[in-house]
């Protein structure tokens, strides 16, 4: 039996939304942890890890560790129809093929049940070797979010480079290049606005756009996103849930051949 | 030319 009830249900449907495009079919994990996923693009190019600590949940019951595979554009259409102030349930009972999403409104006036079919993935969990980053980025998401949709008009890659001067995103084209250059700040009002740059050696990677416009979905999740970057290891943008967890997007970077 | 790394050549297969 498998029951976790989440005020905030409008978290789901965000989750969703970030990663339904990256990723066709996963399988979610249930454990004492939390509720989680791992999973790659179908090139194997990316990979999503999720994790929505079962502290985050209003109720969390989780008898045994369950894998339920779904997939993901049917999950994101149910999620649809939750109302966005509703407090989200996922149901399942022990051996069962479907789930269960169960929307109530904030005043309990209207209940909806939503069953889908779960079906079963292959899918190989794939350990991530803890990591020294040579640089760590935080910044607005939405900065982010504006600097990937703008090279992207240019370019299909973008370079990001880490030195002494900030952070430089650089991207090249048919029609020309462009290059946006972020420094640290720290002395704005709000901490959310703040850009930091921990750098431990000064780092130059190559990533596809493509992959990085896709990640930037989960913008309405976190004001701010993490880049963690090494020479030679995909980077991590990383978009905090609070008080619940995480969204890692890692991505193999570009090499020259 | 520039060739695109496998997520799978970082990350290990259990």
């Amino acid at each position: 039996m498998l029951e976790l009830r989440l005020v905030q249900g409008n978290l789901l449907k965000k989750v969703l939304e970030a990663v339904k495009d990256l990723v066709t079919d996963a399988n979610f994990d249930c454990s004492s942890t939390g509720f989680s996923l791992q999973a790659m693009d179908s090139s194997h190019v990316a990979l999503v890890a999720l994790l929505l600590r079962s502290e985050g949940f209003e109720h969390y019951r989780c008898d045994r560790n369950v894998s339920m595979g779904m997939n993901l554009n049917n999950m994101a259409k149910m999620l649809k129809c939750a109302g966005n102030d509703d407090i989200v349930t996922i149901k399942a009972d022990d051996g069962s093929d479907t789930v269960t999403f169960m929307f109530e409104s904030p005043n309990q006036d209207k209940i909806a049940d939503f069953e889908m079919k779960l079906m079963d993935i292959d899918s190989e969990h794939l350990g991530i070797p803890e990591a020294e980053y040579h640089a760590i980025v935080r910044m607005p998401s939405s900065e982010f979010a504006r600097i990937c949709k703008d090279l992207s008009s240019i370019g299909d890659t973008v370079v990001i480079s880490v030195t002494k001067e900030g952070v430089k995103f650089s991207t090249r084209g048919d029609i020309g290049n462009a290059n946006v250059v972020c420094r640290q700040n720290t002395t704005v009002d709000k901490p959310e606005e703040s850009t930091t740059i921990e750098m431990h050696e000064p780092v130059s990677l190559t990533f596809a756009l493509r992959y990085m416009n896709s990640f930037t979905k989960a913008t309405p999740l976190s004001s701010t996103v993490t880049i963690s970057l090494s020479s030679e290891l995909p980077v991590v943008v990383e978009y905090k849930i609070a008080e619940m967890g995480y969204i890692r997007f890692y991505l193999a970077p570009k090499i020259e051949d | 030319m520039q060739r695109q790394k496998s997520i799978l050549s970082f990350f290990q297969r259990p």
